[in-house]
């Protein structure tokens, strides 16, 4: 999967890649003060393919939780559970619905989107991205974008959680790359000198089938070196 | 044909039953087909049994080519006709509630020799779900051999079916399997069943025929999303039944008679069936039981959470519960009702949790308050719409209309317990249709002024298994969006769905039409209306009543329903003398009480007159 992370400062973006093997659960979000967390679960194409780089990897399934509200949500490209304790409540994506609890509201767009708050400052948004379903390679996936994280404590981490906070690099030496059209440039971000390629992703959150171009400077190698740590320190056992 | 084939003269030369469902909403048509083969006039009969909650729609009969149609008109100016016909001699049938579920239609007609004989009877009901499934229910009983016998149902469900199952009890399954077919691919489903003459003996050498009894089709839909719209010519109908969700805590108050007349087999049943149900019991529930004889006693003052050694506790209670003296409802009831109040207004029981009280009981009020109207009126007070009531009426000497306004003034449904042997299963079978609560406070909700003659639209719970159904006209027919809320409280939360079809679904359901009857969703509006009307106008008074009774008299008699309000008429000229035949239908309150409703068929007087001695 694709990571892209707006760092509003410098009205600019970073993203990377996170390439790890189908079924390996990621931490995206821990904060131990709201008792906020994200999962999520790498799933690759229906053919996988033998060269681990040209391979595609995508989020399958993604777990959110919150400890002090004991509810979870796992959302799956096929349904939605919704767990308060041990009592279940399962949607399809089929679903116009809106769930609303103490401290959480949920609204499922059907086929679209899952809006998810947590109290007033925590939003995070699912897309569902359909493929059509006899595709011989690719399958559905999911999306995960969070748009609002004002709330959440100072000590959130997590792939997507540590860059909650403020964020500062900078860029130089920018000079042609390979490719023309993305140059490659030097970057100093938390204490390390990285070499960076500019580039762009796509934010799906308005549309799950065409997408909104973000350019960004692309960080090589799993973010090493924009990660706090080691990619294996994100790695979890289990969704939740 | 053959001579076995002629009984009393008379050639049943076929029985045709045809159920086409569309979207829930049965259109049934029985035909038969008789010959007289006897070389003087005969008397041939037609007996078809049919769903309590159907409304007949049509009967014609066809002699010789010529058809008589039924005419449906208001119940007094059929009584007329009715009486009329018996002053001058003629006999009558009769249309009476005929066991648990059915009702039967009997009709006869002398044919003279040679002549042939066609009777056709439609019918239109829309099918229930009750814990998962939508059931068809088919009395089957030929009284001979017939040559062509044959059930075929063809189903049409816009969310695609999901499963199909057709079961006779009359026949073995390798006889079923040979002449049963059952299949379904995507919106479509099919059932026939086809017996040979030689399937329908009894056995291999007789000339009676083994068909008697029921025949069941069973069958669900996809559910691959909560609700369902469907539109056609200006009508709509929403289906509403969400599953996946957690059950909503129930707090239920047993109130039960244990007067005398409950004695042993009764109350025996009644004690099998709450232990059986006390096993079902969810530990997050709660309960209590109020026993009312002459005095009311409770188990507990208070309700109890329904624990292993709570539920234990209360097993041995309802081993112990014994007969005693006369019956006092209103007792009873109230102190079930307030038991029920105070465990919410003190925080007793979980504030996400659905209360209910249960009646049950087998007599009527002598004790205490006995006036049913005073019990009535303390049970609505005392309640304040704020839970359901449920009235189970156990045995043949209980009051069921007044049990039954009783459960419709608060918001519940009354059922009877059939005192036989199985009335342990039928308590049974009645808690488990409400013992998981998924929603309750249930609104369903569309844009203002969009829609026009609603049909009921909130509820206070909505059970697993059951669905919601909604049904209305739109405002403007040629609409091309159209939105529908669904608003209820969850086990943990509050859940709003939404509907919404555009205009190129809308479109797509249009093209549909073509594998349904043109009016079916009206029809549909028009049944799920008068049956509503009815249900409010048995508990209302006065004006209101007469109000209600007017609308649904007016939707009756343009619909061509027979209903409680209305009778089918059949005029059958002959021998220049008006032969006629009245199709009613019987309420459930009139059980085993002389039916005030009839069919009647004009019949030839025997040629030769019968002379009476008498012993004065």
């Amino acid at each position: 999967p694709h990571f892209i992370i707006r760092v509003p400062g410098k009205n600019d973006a970073l993203c990377f890649n996170i390439d790890e093997d189908p079924g390996t659960v990621l931490r995206l979000i821990h904060d131990p003060v709201t008792g906020l967390t994200v999962h999520g679960e790498i799933i690759g194409d229906k053919v996988a393919s033998a060269d681990s780089k040209t391979r595609n990897t995508y989020f399958g399934k993604l777990g959110i939780a919150n400890a002090y509200l004991d509810v979870r949500i796992e959302v799956t490209p096929e349904k939605i559970s919704l767990w308060n304790g041990e009592a279940q409540s399962t949607f399809s994506w089929l679903d116009t619905v809106t769930v609303t609890q103490n401290g959480m509201t949920m609204a499922i767009n059907r086929k679209k989107n899952i809006v998810l708050s947590f109290g007033d400052g925590v939003t995070f948004v699912v897309v569902l991205h359909q493929v059509w379903k006899k595709h011989p390679v690719h399958r559905d996936f999911l999306g995960f974008y969070v748009v609002d994280s004002h709330r959440m404590s100072a000590q959130t981490h997590g792939l997507l959680g540590q860059f909650f906070h403020p964020l500062d690099f900078e860029v130089s030496d920018i000079r042609p790359g390979l490719d023309p059209s993305k140059p490659v440039a030097t970057m100093v971000v938390k204490n390390h000198q990285l070499k960076v390629t500019r580039g762009s992703q796509k934010d799906y959150r308005r549309d799950a089938s065409v997408g909104v171009k973000v350019a960004c400077w692309f960080i090589h190698n799993n973010g090493e070196g924009l990660l706090d740590g080691d990619l294996k320190d994100y790695i979890v056992p289990a969704l939740f | 044909s053959l001579p076995e084939m002629v009984v009393d003269g008379i050639e049943v030369y076929s029985t045709k039953i045809h159920c086409r469902v569309t979207s829930r909403f049965a259109h049934n048509t029985v035909t038969t087909r008789a010959t007289n083969r006897a070389e003087t006039a005969k008397e041939v009969s037609f007996d078809v049994e049919l769903p309590k909650t159907a409304f007949i729609t049509n009967f014609t009969l066809t002699i010789d080519g010529v058809t008589y149609p039924g005419n449906i008109k208001e119940k007094e100016v059929a009584q007329k006709q009715y009486d009329r016909a018996v002053s001058q001699g003629k006999t009558a049938g009769l249309v009476k509630a005929s066991g648990r579920k059915l009702e039967k239609f009997t009709v006869s007609v002398n044919v003279a020799a040679g002549s042939k004989v066609t009777f056709e009877l439609t019918y239109e009901e829309l099918l229930k779900r009750n814990k998962g499934k939508y059931e068809m229910y088919l009395k089957v009983r030929p009284k001979q051999l017939v040559k062509h016998f044959e059930i075929t149902a063809d189903i049409f469900e816009p969310q695609g079916i999901s499963s199909l199952d057709a079961q006779a009890s009359f026949i073995t399954n390798d006889l079923l399997a040979s002449a049963l077919t059952k299949s379904f691919s995507g919106k479509k489903g099919h059932v026939s069943f086809k017996p040979s003459v030689d399937q329908q003996r009894s056995c291999p050498t007789c000339t009676d025929s083994l068909l008697d009894g029921d025949f069941t089709i069973t069958y669900d839909v996809n559910r691959e999303s909560p609700a369902n719209v469907q539109i056609v010519n200006g009508y709509f109908v929403h289906f509403f039944a969400p599953h996946g969700l957690p059950v909503v805590p129930k707090n239920v108050v047993f109130v039960i008679d244990v007067s005398g007349s409950m004695y042993y087999q009764k109350l025996k049943q009644t004690k099998e069936a709450l232990l059986k149900i006390l096993e079902d019991m969810k530990e997050n529930d709660y309960l209590n039981f109020v026993l009312f004889a002459s005095k009311v006693r409770v188990w507990k003052d208070h309700l109890i959470q329904a624990t292993p050694e709570n539920i234990q506790e209360a097993r041995a209670f309802v081993s112990n519960i014994a007969a005693e003296d006369t019956t006092n409802i209103n007792g009873g009831l109230l102190r079930g009702i307030e038991m029920l109040k105070k465990a919410r207004e003190e925080h007793q029981v979980p504030e996400r949790s659905t209360s209910i009280v249960i009646l049950l009981t087998d007599g009527i009020a002598n004790e205490g308050v006995s006036r049913p109207e005073d019990i009535q009126a303390n049970a609505r007070n005392a309640i304040g719409g704020k839970f359901p009531l449920y009235s189970l009426g156990f045995g043949d000497n209980v009051d069921y209309g007044f049990l039954e306004k009783l459960a419709l003034e608060n918001n519940g449904f009354a059922r009877r317990i059939y005192e036989a042997s199985d009335a342990t299963l039928q308590l049974q079978d009645f808690y488990e249709e409400i013992a998981n609560p998924l929603l309750t406070g249930v609104e369903v909700e569309y844009p203002q002024n969009a829609i026009l003659d609603l049909t009921q639209n909130t509820y206070k719970h909505y059970y697993d298994g059951s669905e919601i159904v909604v049904a209305g006209k739109l405002a403007d027919k040629d609409m091309n969006h159209f939105k529908a809320d669904v608003k209820g409280h969850g086990a943990f939360n509050d859940l709003s769905f939404t509907e919404e079809l555009d205009a190129e679904e809308m479109e797509k359901a249009r093209q549909e039409q073509d594998y349904i009857f043109g009016d079916y969703i009206e029809r549909l509006w028009a049944y799920l209306t008068i049956e509503q009307l009815l249900d409010k106008r048995k508990k209302a008074q006065g004006e209101e009543k007469e109000n209600l009774t007017a609308q649904a008299l007016e939707l009756s008699l343009k619909y061509h329903f027979v209903t409680p309000l209305t009778s089918m008429v059949v005029t059958k000229p002959e021998d220049n003398e008006d032969q006629t035949a009245i199709a009613d239908k019987p309420g459930d309150d009139q059980v085993d009480v002389p039916p005030s409703s009839a069919v009647l068929v004009g019949y030839q007087p025997p040629q030769t007159p019968y002379y009476y001695v008498d012993g004065d």
